[in-house]
């Protein structure tokens, strides 16, 4: 089945980075920096082949380069509403089709990640007014990145801040429901990802061999070694469950059954 | 004598701890955070005594709040400039006096710390911009913000390409010249000093007791500790050592005879 997924956030985020760690493949490479920020606003998809648990999924990832990193961001978001509108009324038309497939093929955007620069205070202008445009549009799963950036205390601080931002600005970021019909430690665990919104994410394309032989994904300081798969040190794993393992079939479902049906309803209404 | 200095960086990149870690003292209590980012584009100075190798110094530190943290940042400059100016006015009317005193007090801005995120990349659009704006109107300092965001790799590779794209844009940055008449020893590490430009810090207000005694300052994460003091670890040290050690006379000198000159040549032509 087809799963699209979006990436919004300022360069230098590490959204690359973080991409590449969550499929585990090397689907961005190291651009060349030269390049990154002055490219003119232009959104990207590139389509792959994966297996996950036995699972054949088409992947298509969604790159919205040079996002917010202008002097002047005013509207950089309506691009991408626009895109997003155009693959809801791509779906329309082939949804309307008489002699429409019996599968459709679904390239409407299921996911977007939206990060969240580690300033320690709570969401900017930018991140409110972005948000506020595209949650009723697109499920949004925030994500803090960059983590390593923050002791545990001023993550936890942040976090709560930017929940308390969201609510106060009614942005309703998708709800990681709970995980039925799984035995209790699993349960548990699925509740302390939900715990863990807005995921504060570490990611890294350096691989050591730990003792043991086991190949870690890492960020080696003079200081010590972030484990990017390490729950004391990063969400990640949190992240990758839910996005890959549990919920993955509820962020399909839930574009269908409310952000495509929104849309329908309120373009069918002119 | 009087020393002024002035800030500049968005919300969140450790300007107000790097601060209060600089000039060892709670110059900034840390604000109340719901309130840091919504207010107003308002410059403000607190001056303090301060006495640093038995020199007894009037220092005023200027903060520029806001600067680059709306959605649009068109001309956030421009207040920045304008205050610098309104300085270099108060001067030239206390020199123009008849009856002036032997000692002006000089208000003038000393320096500028550019704060600059560490992204990992090069220099966003809205630094390029500032910095031209500024570098013929003060003594610019740039500043790798949160360094311990960076791997020792990520940083020599962004202080490179940092330094790529001041010269690409003719920006030039305050320079510290060779130390004079000083032991080798000192010499040598004042030479490291200006290869580390611009200098990667890492601030902190936490400190603690080493095995030793020592007080030191450091951030405490869960795979290791960042150690602002250790040359190792942030290039603290030497900002601070040329800051107010070796260089502040220098910083003063430079506005006195170029800066404000060249405001004062400007201004005069017309
Ligand atoms: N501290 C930290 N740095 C990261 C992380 N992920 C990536 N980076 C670094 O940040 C820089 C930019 O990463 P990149 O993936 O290109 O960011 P993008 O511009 O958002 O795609 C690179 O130097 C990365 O090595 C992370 O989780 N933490
Ligand atoms: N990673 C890292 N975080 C820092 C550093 N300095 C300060 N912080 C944290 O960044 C957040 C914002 O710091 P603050 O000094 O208020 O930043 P300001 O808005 O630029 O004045 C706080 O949570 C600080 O503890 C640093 O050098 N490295």
């Amino acid at each position: 089945f087809e799963f699209t997924l979006m990436v919004v956030g300022e360069s230098g985020l590490g959204k690359s980075t973080l991409i590449n760690s969550l499929f585990l493949s090397d689907v961005y490479t190291t651009a060349n920096y030269d390049d990154r920020i002055k490219q003119t606003l232009q959104i990207e998809a590139s389509t792959m082949d994966l297996e996950e648990n036995g699972v054949r999924l088409k992947l298509t990832l969604i790159d919205t380069p040079g996002f917010g990193d202008a002097i002047d961001n005013t509207n950089c978001w309506q691009p991408i509403i626009d895109f997003i509108q155009k693959r809801f009324d791509e779906y329309i038309q082939q949804e309307s089709r008489i002699d429409r497939e019996y599968h459709i093929v679904d390239t409407r955007v299921h996911c977007c990640l939206y990060f969240i620069p580690p300033t320690g205070h709570s969401l900017r202008p930018i991140d409110i007014e972005y948000m506020k445009q595209l949650y009723d549009k697109v499920n949004i799963v925030p994500i803090i990145a960059k983590a390593d950036t923050m002791t545990e205390d001023e993550c936890k601080g942040f976090k709560r801040r930017i929940l308390k931002d969201l609510r106060d600005n009614k942005i309703r970021i998708f709800e990681f429901q709970e995980v039925a019909g799984e035995d209790e430690d699993y349960a548990a665990q699925h509740k302390s990802s939900k715990e863990s919104i807005p995921f504060a994410v570490v990611g890294s394309n350096t691989k050591i061999q730990l003792n043991g032989g086991k190949e870690v994904r890492v960020r080696k300081y003079p200081w010590g070694m972030v484990e990017v798969e390490n729950n004391d040190h990063s969400d990640f794993i949190h992240l990758r469950n839910v996005l890959i393992r549990t919920h993955m079939f509820d962020l399909i479902y839930n574009t269908n059954i409310l952000h495509y049906e929104n849309y329908r309803y309120r373009k069918g209404g002119s």
